[in-house]
This record gives structure tokens, sequence and C-alpha cells, in this order.
């Protein structure tokens, strides 16, 4: 079971339109995908047509004391999407990190949960929210690898920056190296803005972007209204052709699946 | 002085392009002008040029239990637009909901803050992080008014819902009313969804929706690499005449400046 997180402390740059987008074109391969909504506002829990303010048992139950972990495998549920099972977020996530306040111990809730579905997965892919907290933390301590979109403008590189050092800050406290891809998003051939900053990411991290991008498509939105993964909606559109072009890297630099 | 916060929980609407649009006509206009940062990314501090990871003191100090009152006026800062000042954010903020706890009292923290700078600023705009916590709770119980950036994209919609019923919480907690605007953001009139979408905020929420809409103006992003508000660097740009209308609207529903 191979498990990826979606991270990024900058909001709107694609973080579940990726996850969503990846799931679509594993899922079309035959995989079993397992998709964790780590974010209060639950904007892939209600992409799948799932109300974040009422849907339990789902994320926030795992952090609870009197979780029982018998009834871990309930957990998941099925999408409308086959080969999709979705672990759902609810706004009540965001009181967690008040709840907890400076209790330790709870930064491997999902990493433990992640591994104990190992033989009904071939694939997790855990959503983040934008903000640096215990729910993304633990995303960060769960993942094998994790992928951080950024947009194509120049802010996002400041913001790269930053989230590159909170990343320094969670290897120390994992036993495992954390590898990381950059995937440029939201690409605009047209706008130099745009252009420019592909050249400068590419020439800032040479070995750890991902040498494609993911342009700037429409249908994406067309794609979310419905509640599918453009990828299954239209597999050659061009944000697709992207997304197939990014899971082939992943892929290829794993021991595929 | 007026108060206002740009506010959702969704990242990547355009809430730190709006305060700073607006920042940048108010300065125009001679008005005297706060941006308060409130967000642990540090974008807005970012886009005039200051570094999140190390500015200080700025919003964060104003949460310590030892912060001296007196040094209120040295917090905010010169930044290069004349007549725009910024109470600058850290990353740092991030540990402030964990630091706190089950703590209560803390909620009117820049409220306070702000009414003490009453004489030295017209307009003072708060920009929010993408997540409810404490910083959120702090810059709607400090604003007069609130705008809530919305992508005029489908998911956007039920985003919404979730934004305005955290309103309605958290106006119970508070003495006044607290009125908030509804600003479609990202309208791209070229695409069916966003055609789509305005049209159903429009219908849903008559009397909170402003009647028009900031288009997609790739210029932003050229403003964002200068750290200029787009306002100031092109003020005929359709994204500058777009938030001039919001900014006149504004201006007419209140008692003016
Ligand atoms: N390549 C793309 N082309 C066009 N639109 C896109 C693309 N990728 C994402 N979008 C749109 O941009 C918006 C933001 O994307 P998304 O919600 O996936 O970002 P996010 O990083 O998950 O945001 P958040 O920080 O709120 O979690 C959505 O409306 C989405 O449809
Ligand atoms: N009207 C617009 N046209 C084109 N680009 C825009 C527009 N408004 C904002 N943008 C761009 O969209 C991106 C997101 O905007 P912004 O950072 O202001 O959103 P935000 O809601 O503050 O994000 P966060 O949730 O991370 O705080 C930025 O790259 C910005 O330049
Ligand atoms: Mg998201
Ligand atoms: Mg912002």
């Amino acid at each position: 079971m191979k498990v990826w997180a979606v991270s990024n402390q900058k909001g709107g740059v694609g973080k579940t339109t990726t996850a969503v987008s990846l799931a679509g074109l594993l899922a079309n391969r035959g995989s079993r995908v397992l998709l964790v909504d780590m974010d209060p506002h639950g904007s892939m829990t209600a992409y799948f047509g799932f109300d974040p303010e009422s849907v339990s048992p789902g994320v926030y139950e795992l952090f609870r004391d009197d979780f029982d972990a018998a009834r871990l495998p309930e957990l998941p549920r099925d999408t409308r999407v086959d080969g999709i099972s979705l672990l759902p977020a609810c706004t009540a996530l965001a009181t967690l990190d008040r709840q907890l306040g400076a209790r330790h111990g709870k930064g491997l809730v999902l990493h433990r949960a992640v591994r104990q579905l190992a033989d009904r997965f071939d694939v997790v892919c855990i959503d983040c929210p934008p903000m640096l907290g215990v729910l993304m933390i633990n995303a960060l301590a769960a993942c094998d690898e994790l992928l951080v979109p950024v947009q194509t403008e120049f802010l996002a590189l400041k913001g790269l920056e930053r989230m590159i050092r909170t990343l320094d800050m969670v290897q120390k406290s994992r036993a495992r190296e954390l590898p990381y891809r950059i995937v440029p998003t939201l690409f605009d051939r047209r706008t130099r803005a745009s252009v420019d900053t592909l050249r400068e990411l590419r020439s800032r991290y040479p070995d750890r972007v991902w040498d494609g991008a993911i342009p700037v498509d429409t249908q994406f939105r067309e794609a979310s209204r419905l509640g599918v993964p453009l990828t299954v909606l239209h597999p050659w559109s061009r944000g697709s052709q992207a997304y197939r072009k990014l899971l082939q890297n992943l892929l290829d630099d794993g021991d595929g699946l």
C-alpha cells in the first residue's frame, strides 16, 4: 500500500483537485483507493456529495479518546466513483487543536489507522487543510511521500520556502525520511508571471520539482459541479492528461503498485 | 474609523487580494489605512516584502500575556505604499490555538488593540486565515463589517453555506450585529460554471451579495510579484475597476469616511 499526502499552507493551490484527480486515474486502472479528508472545511467530502457538518463517523472520531479501534473498518465509505472510498472530514475538526492544547501523543493517530487498513487499499491519498496544526502534522507523519502543489505565481515561491522549512521541522520528528515532490499547478502559459515562476521553480529546486505542470483548465470547475473527478469525466482534457503524466512519474519513481 | 474583515474558510478565493486592493484604493484617496494580517502563512505580510518567519513585533505579540499595551503604537509599520501601514503576521501564530487550549478570554484581543489605534487610521482591513480558530474569531469580533469573497464555482456555494453557519454562531457571541457582504471573485464570463454560479449566488442571497463581480485578471499576478496593489500599479485594469465599484458600494452603504 502506498500512502501519499497533498499539502501546502497556501490556500487554493489545487490540493483537493490533485488528490481527487489522482484518485480518479488510479480507480480507472483498477486500484483500490482511499481518500482521506483532513480539512475541517471538508472540500473533498463535499465534492463527493457528503455534508461536512453532519457526516459521521469520519476522521474526527479517530481522535476521540474513546474511539474503539475495532470500528475502524466501518469508517471508509463508498463514493459515487467505483474504486474510490472516502474517510470524510467534519467541521468539528477545526476544534481539535484547542481541545488537545498542550497534550502530546496525538501526532500518529492517522498513521496507525491507515496501517490497519493496509489489506483493503492499494493507495491512500490524504488531503490537507491550508494551515499547520495537528491535522496537517498527522498527514505528514502518516504518508510515505508528499505532494506539494504550488501555484505558478510569484508570491507562491515565498510561501513555498516557508512550507519547506515546516517540512524540515517535521522531518526531524519522523523516523523515516519524508520525500516530497513539488507540483506546479494553475499554469497559464499566456501569462508572463506564470512562465517566469515555473522557470524559477525549476532552477531553485531542480531535484524536487516534477518536470511537468498542471495547466489551467476550466473543465475542473465543471467536474466539481458534478462531483466526479475530471480524470473520470473527461479523461482526455488538458488537465487530465497532465495528471496522468504526474501519476506515471509517481509510479515510475516508486516500485509501481 | 471603519473596521472591515475579509474572511472565508475556503482557501485561495481572493481574501488577501481583496484586502490589498481596497487598501490601495483608499490610500489613493488620501485615507490612512491599517492592514492587519491574521494568517500564520503571512501572504499579506510577504506581499509587502516582510518575512513572516522573522518579522517582529506584530500580531503575535498582542496575544502574549506579558504584552505591554503601551507598546501598541510601535506595532504598525510603514509599507512601500504611502498611506498603508501593516500589522504583520508571523508563522508562530499557527501555534496559538494549541497554546490557548481550553483558556477563554482571548477572543477580544484584536478588538481592543484596534480601538486604541482609532485616532491614527481611517480604515482598518483585517485579512483572515482559511481556517476557523482563535485568529479568525478575533477578526470577526473586531470588525464592523465583513467581506466574504466567494469564488464563482459550484463547490464554493456549498462552502459558503458552511461559512454562513459559522457566522451565525459567532453572531450570537457578539454584542453588535455583524453585517456581511458576499463578494463574487475570480469571475470568468466565458465559463458556464462561473456564469451559472453567479446567478445562483444572486438568487440564494439577494440581500447579501454585492451586485458586481471581481473578474479574473492576470495582472493581479504581476502586481503581487512587485508587491504593490494592482489598484495602485494599474488603476484602470479590469480588476481595479471592479474593486473601485466594490469600494464605492461599501462607502455608499455606510456613512462615508
Ligand atoms: N488546473 C486547474 N485549472 C483550473 N482550475 C483549477 C485547477 N486546479 C484547481 N482549480 C480550481 O481552483 C480552485 C481551488 O482548487 P482546490 O480547492 O483544489 O485548492 P486547495 O488547495 O485544495 O484549496 P484549499 O486551500 O481551500 O484546500 C477550485 O475552484 C478548483 O476547481
Ligand atoms: N480576480 C483575480 N484574477 C486573477 N487572479 C486572482 C484574482 N484574485 C486573486 N487572484 C490570484 O489567486 C490567488 C489566490 O488569491 P489570494 O491569495 O488573494 O486568496 P486568499 O483567499 O487570500 O488565499 P488564502 O486562503 O491562502 O489566504 C493569488 O495567486 C492571486 O494572485
Ligand atoms: Mg482543499
Ligand atoms: Mg490570503
